[in-house]
């Protein structure tokens, strides 16, 4: 049986509208380790995974493996109902065809309930442990997502360059061209506005825009964004969560 | 030109 409490509802909403745009079925796997997740969106380019520590849940308990097969569009129309700052319980039996979400108002002993239908639903899962990346660049998640949302007015590819003293993104398109440089630095007062960049080896990499706009959409996860990066094999980007991630893995473009 | 291989071609299926 699985019975996850968060204490803000506004958590598991923020996680879910991260991604819920870029696929739609995802089978949550639940253990005693949490909730962990992996879906590759429509084209097949953008693969999300999903990682909800049990530290993350005011409380937690899982006693066997539970599979929920969710369609995101259905969740998210019933995260809606409850309110930001309500208490929001998960609840499974060990071979649900529901999910029970209770949200409950800690002020006015409000408590609403609704059952999500279950669906089977037949992925892959795919082995992303164990990459090495030639570089790590680590900086605020909303100058991230401006960069990208900025460049993509130009171009349909934004190309990322990282040398040891900068990040250069870079887009070229019919109406001109832009780029962006970031250079390492460290914000002693405020830590989350710091840029570090580690690197054994420069990398120039192009990525496809429309993929950056929905990975983009979990900077409200984290103040952070971890990018990891190497010549020609997909590049992780990561929010991390309390306890747990998301990471979006996302295949770069080569020339023909 | 230029193409964006699936992501499926990078790793392993488990």
């Amino acid at each position: 049986m699985l019975e996850g409490k968060f204490e803000e509802a506004s958590l598991f909403k923020r996680i879910i509208d991260s991604f819920k745009d870029c696929v739609q079925l995802v089978n949550f796997n639940c253990n005693e380790h949490g909730i962990a997740a992996q879906a590759v969106d429509d084209s097949r380019v953008l693969l999300v995974s999903l990682s909800i520590g049990t530290e993350s849940f005011q409380e937690f308990r899982c006693d066997r493996g539970v599979t929920l097969g969710v369609d995101l569009s259905s969740l998210s129309k019933i995260l809606r109902c409850g309110n930001n700052n309500d208490n929001l319980t998960l609840i499974a039996d060990d071979t649900p065809d529901s999910v029970l979400l209770l949200f409950e108002d800690t002020k006015k002993d409000r408590i609403s309930e609704y059952s999500l239908k279950l669906m089977d639903i037949d992925a892959d899962f795919l082995d992303i442990e164990g990459m090495e990346y030639d570089t790590v660049i680590t900086m605020p998640s909303a100058e991230f997502a401006k960069v990208v949302r900025d460049l993509n007015q130009l171009s349909d590819s934004l190309n990322i360059l990282v040398t040891k003293d900068t990040v250069k993104f870079v887009a070229e398109g019919d109406i001109g061209s832009g780029s962006v440089i970031v250079k390492p630095h460290t914000d002693m007062d405020k830590p989350q506005e710091s840029v570090k960049v580690e690197l054994d080896k420069p990398v120039d990499l192009t990525f496809g825009s429309k993929y950056l706009l929905d990975i983009i959409k979990g900077a409200g996860l984290s103040d952070q964004i971890t990018i990891k990066l190497s010549a020609e094999t997909p590049a992780l980007f990561e929010f991390s969560l309390q306890s747990g991630y998301l990471q979006f893995f996302l295949a770069p473009k080569f020339n023909e | 030109m230029s193409y964006q291989p699936a992501i499926s071609k990078f790793f392993k299926s488990n």
